[in-house]
Parts: structure tokens; sequence; C-alpha cells
């Protein structure tokens, strides 16, 4: 498990006077084993912790504070070690940015992902999140393929008392432009595009969601992505960043035991922040990002 | 790429970042290089394509490891599959393409809308339903689960239908009571059908990473697994967990999903999984 290779690191360390150089790469063998089984993909471990090393190395000699004489309280090689891998882990998972930019009179959300990610259900989940703050949402079933896609949008709108957009036999460029040119006069002030699911090497299906964004412009193009994904996190996030370029990513399914390091490989692949974390299946389950929580779940 | 190389340690190093990038896991791809190594050793691997035909072979024995001989869905009287997994993994999807299968092999299905919770769940089957022209069995929206299924199963018995596909909502498998639902579910089948399940079926998707070996854990001590759907192989993941998967824990892969239509079914073959690892 991750913590295991954590602790192990530590307990290697501790017994340690100072970090070396040959020390130095024992603890990191076994972080790196923590963090594949952590699913952060594999140019990503070997990045971090090239920084580490760095950090380890390069470092002066931590200090604790001073004791009663004043004298200052060094910190030992094991807490140090850690102490860096966490840090390091905190910073590439920021600066923060949960900020939804949303342009008048209305403002528009593209929601974009791998098949079966929950970007359904988070469309859902940023409309309650926004009505909380007095929007008023307009959600859009771009997902004319999959069967009752459109039909669970409906049932997703009618808990929440939302309008729901949506039109036989329109292609979805289309279609999303008609929604976002209607929600004025529907009393809306937010769209949210809610996409078919679909793989990163689709051509056809990927130029769908260009032409999407070609027809809205939209404010926000949101990646959704499954928390326990494994190291396709980076193919699948480097092709959607590079057609699409996305504004920022929500990971769902985190109230299960994944680790979410692909939340790590999302981050350094597309440089963009880290919006919303999807906590369950009903609409309320969404939170904000925040660096520590994902930081010690990946760490163990 | 690999071809016409020599040995060396760089060798040994590229496959284990094949390994790694798909999702086969630390401990299962040091356990498969080990055993190259010792082949290695031995002198019996001479180039760069036997040190790659070792590791797929070596795959491949730990895949066709179960021994289970083949699904048990043929023979007199009804069979009863219950199709469990995380959400969205693809088991709605896959139970649309499996009836179409077992329809092609002169089968008659029935359907259990065993999803009464997830917003238009039993509407999504339905389609499918339609769509293989096969009768199915839904309850209302909030219905316990296991009713409706017991329901399923008696329908299909009055009907004279081969198999029942057993739908169910997806849960993540930390979910404590939802994994005692399931258990509840495993066990009114056995009372709805002498021996039912006959096949308790994980649908895994291919781009989990190694939650899918905890998932595979979980669901086993919920309801006894006894086989695999792994989807979205038609995509760029390669699924690479079922190797350590079927290592640990016996369970063999049944069908693989490589795509949403419902065509796009194929029976696991373990050959085929190790060549796609390296292609
Ligand atoms: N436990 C849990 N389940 C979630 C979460 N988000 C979504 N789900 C579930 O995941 C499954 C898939 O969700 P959908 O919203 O249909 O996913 P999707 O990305 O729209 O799927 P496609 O449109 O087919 O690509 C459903 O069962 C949801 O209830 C989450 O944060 N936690
Ligand atoms: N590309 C691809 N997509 C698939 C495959 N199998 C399922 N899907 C897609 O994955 C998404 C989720 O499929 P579902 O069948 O709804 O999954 P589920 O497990 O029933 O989901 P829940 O009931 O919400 O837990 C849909 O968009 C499917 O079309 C596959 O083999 N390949
Ligand atoms: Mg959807
Ligand atoms: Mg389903």
């Amino acid at each position: 498990t991750v913590s295991k290779g954590f602790k192990s690191a530590r307990n290697y360390l501790s017994g340690q006077s100072e970090l070396t150089e040959k020390n130095t790469e024992e603890a990191l063998r076994e972080v790196r084993l923590a963090l594949l089984e952590a699913d952060v993909e594999f140019s990503v471990v070997k990045g971090f912790l090239a920084r580490v090393k760095e950090k380890a190395l390069g470092a002066t000699r931590a200090v604790a504070g001073k004791d009663k004489q004043g004298q200052k309280l060094k910190v030992g090689p094991a807490d140090h070690f850690i102490k860096i891998c966490y840090d390091e882990l905190e910073a590439l998972m920021g600066p923060v940015d949960t900020s939804i930019r949303l342009s008048k009179p209305v403002g528009s959300i593209m929601m974009v992902g791998l098949q079966g990610t929950g970007k359904t259900t988070t469309t859902g989940k940023l409309a309650a999140y926004l009505q909380k703050k007095n929007h008023r949402p307009l959600l859009v079933a771009a997902d004319i393929y999959r069967p009752a896609a459109i039909e669970q949008l409906k049932v997703l709108g009618n808990q929440l008392g939302c309008k729901v957009y949506t039109e036989d036999g329109v292609a979805p460029p289309e279609l999303c432009k008609r929604a976002h040119q209607k929600a004025k006069e529907m009393q809306c002030d937010v769209v949210i595009f809610d996409t078919a699911g679909r793989l990163s090497i689709d051509d056809a299906l990927m130029e769908e969601l260009e032409a999407i964004k070609t027809h809205t412009k939209p404010d926000n193009i949101f990646l959704v992505a499954d928390a326990m994904m494994g190291q396709d996190a980076v193919r699948t996030a480097m092709e959607f960043d590079q057609r699409l370029s996305i504004d920022g990513f929500i990971m769902t399914k985190l109230d299960g035991d994944a680790r979410g390091g692909a939340a790590l490989s999302i981050k350094e692949i597309t440089g963009q922040p880290i919006k919303f974390l999807g906590m369950g299946e009903q609409l309320d389950k969404l939170e904000e990002f925040r660096p520590d929580g994902l930081a010690s779940r990946i760490l163990g | 790429a690999l071809a016409g190389k020599t040995i060396d340690e760089g060798i040994l190093d590229e496959l284990e970042a094949v390994l790694f990038t798909s999702d086969v896991g630390a401990r299962t791809a040091e356990r498969l290089l080990e055993a190259v190594k010792s082949k290695l050793k031995a002198g019996e691997l001479s180039d760069v394509a036997k040190v790659q035909a070792a590791l797929k072979a070596e795959i491949v024995d730990i895949l066709d490891g179960p021994s289970h001989g083949p699904a048990n869905l043929d023979g007199d009287g009804l069979r009863v599959v219950m199709i469990v997994g995380v959400n969205g993994a693809g088991k709605t999807t896959s139970i649309g393409k499996l009836t179409h299968r077992l329809k092609g092999q002169g089968k008659t299905v029935l359907l259990g809308a065993g999803d009464t919770f997830r917003a238009a769940a039993t509407e999504q089957l339905e389609i499918w339903a339609e769509r293989n022209e096969c009768p199915i069995v839904k309850g209302a929206e909030g219905a316990d689960p296991a009713s409706v299924l017991y329901d399923a199963v008696t329908a299909a018995q009055s009907q004279n239908v081969d198999v029942v596909l057993c739908d169910t909502a997806g849960r993540l498998h930390t979910k404590v009571n939802l994994m005692e639902e399931l258990s509840k579910v495993h066990r009114v089948l056995g009372k709805a059908q002498e021996g039912a399940p006959h096949e308790v079926w994980l649908v895994l998707d291919a781009t989990v990473g190694q939650n899918a070996i905890q998932q595979a854990k979980q669901f086993s001590e919920a309801v006894p697994v006894t086989g695999i759907v792994l989807t979205k192989l038609d995509g760029t993941a390669k699924g690479g967990v079922v190797i350590g998967l079927c290592a640990e824990m016996n369970i063999p892969v049944r069908y693989i999903g490589v795509g949403e239509q419902l065509s796009d079914l194929r029976p696991f073959s373990a050959a085929g999984f190790a060549d796609a690892l390296f292609g």
C-alpha cells in the first residue's frame, strides 16, 4: 500500500544521521513504489522523484526551531524527507483556483471526458452549486448517443427545478449554440453543456468537441476524470488538452478508496487547476478542491 | 520497436516501462520480470524477441491460470447471471451486448432492471432490451432491487427463457450498506431459482488502475465473483491490472468490451491480451 511505501522510506531513514546521496536513493526507491501503486503515471513519478532528490540533497539542514538555550534544533532526516515529499506534492497540486469564469449575460461550462466518468452527474452537481450562488443554470443535453442520456439529464434537472435544453435531430455543436443563444430568453444566466463520453483517440468525436467549442466559445471547459483512473490519465488528459485547451478538471468518485494519483498526472500534464472533487452520487456531493486532502491521500 | 536489439539492462527497463504504463502494477511487473530474468540467467533467451515472448508467455500463463472451464451458461434449465461493479464501469451496456451475443447463439434472454436507484437507469436498459427484442422486467423507481430481480427470475421461469441477465446499480466497494444490498440480492436470486445466480460477473473498466484489485477483493467478499468483464479496451488503456488480479484471486476474465455498440463484446483471449499489451 502507499503508506507502507512511505513508512518504509521513513523507517529506513530514521536510522541515519543525515540525508546522503546513497540513503536518499534508497528512500526514493520506496517512494517510487508507493507512487506507482497510487496510480501516479510513470513519467510523472520520475519527474517528482528527481525534484524531491534535488531538494533533499540541496537543502541546507532543516531547522525545527530553537531549544531552551536558543540552539537550533535539527529535524531528523526521516521527517525532513517526508516533509519534502509532502510539500512537493502539495505544491504540484496547487495553486488553488476553484473559480468558474462566467461571462454576462450568459456564462458557459462545457463538460468533457471519457465514458462513465461522471459528467452528467457532475453537470447536475455544478448546477446545484451555481444555484446556491443565485445563478439560474440551463442544462444542455448534448449527449445524443447514449441510451436515455437525455432522460437522465432531465431527471436531474427535475430534481433541481432546473431547465434542460434538448432538441431532436440537431447535432451537438448546433444544439449547444442554440441553447446558448436561447438561455437569456429562458431566464438562465449559465449554460452547462453535458457532452457524450468519448475516447481521446476517436477523431470524429474529438472533432465534435472542437466544433462545440468553436460554436459556443465556452468560458470553461472542464475535463471530468475518474479518481480511480490508472496510467492512462496522462494520454487522455494530453489529448483532450491539446485539442481543447482544458480550463480545469474535476476528479470524481473520491468517496471510494482509490488513491487518486491520476489527479497528479493530469495536473502535471495540463498545468490546469483541479476545480472540484466529486464525493458521492447525490447532487450535493461536490467539493471545491483543496490540495492537502488529495496530497495526503496519494502519499497515504 | 524492440526487435533486433541486443539484450542488456536497458531492455529490461524498457519492458518494465511498458508493464508500468499498462497498469500492470509494480509488484506484478516485478514478479513477471523476475521470471524472465531467471530464464535470461539460464541462457534460454538469445535475443530481444525471445525476451518479449518469454514475458508474454508468463502473462498468458497467469491469465489462463484460473481453473474454471467455460462459463456456466449452457445446459438445461434457466441460467441466472448477476452483473456487478463500480459506478460507470459499463455494466448496463455490457448486458446489452451480452444479450446480443447469447441470442446469436440461439438462446432466449430476459433482462432484470435491478438498478432502481440511478436517474434513467431503467430507461437505459429498456432501450437495450428493445434493440435486442427481448423481454425486460423492471420495478418502480426506488423499488427494492432484490424484489425486482426476484420477479425477473420468476418471469423467466414462466416464459421458459434460457438466461436472465441481472443489472445492478453501480456502487463503490467501500460502501458497506450497498455491498450488503448486493449480498441480499444474491441470496434472493438463490431463493427464486435453485443454484442461482450461476455466474456473478464483475465489470471492470480497463482505464482503472490498481484500485481494481480492491474492487475485486471487496466485491468478492459480498458476492462470489465468478468472472470479469473488462470494458473499454477500445481506448488507450491496457487493463494490465487483470494480470495481478488473476494471479491473486483466480478469477477468469470472460469477455472484453471494445466499444459502445451491440456487437462490441468479444470472448477473452489471454494471448490476444498479452499481444495488445506490447502492441
Ligand atoms: N460514488 C460516486 N459515484 C459517482 C460520482 N459521480 C458520478 N457517479 C456515478 O458514476 C456513474 C456514471 O455517472 P454519469 O454521470 O452517468 O457518467 P458520464 O460521464 O455522464 O457517463 P457517459 O455519459 O456515459 O460518458 C453513475 O452511477 C453516477 O451516479 C461520485 O463522485 N461518486
Ligand atoms: N468505448 C467504450 N465505452 C463503453 C464500453 N462499455 C461501456 N461503455 C460506455 O461507458 C459508459 C457507461 O456505461 P454504462 O453501461 O452506463 O455503465 P454502468 O456500469 O451501467 O454505469 P452505472 O449503472 O451508472 O454504474 C457509457 O457511455 C457506455 O457507452 C466499451 O467497451 N467501450
Ligand atoms: Mg453522461
Ligand atoms: Mg448501469
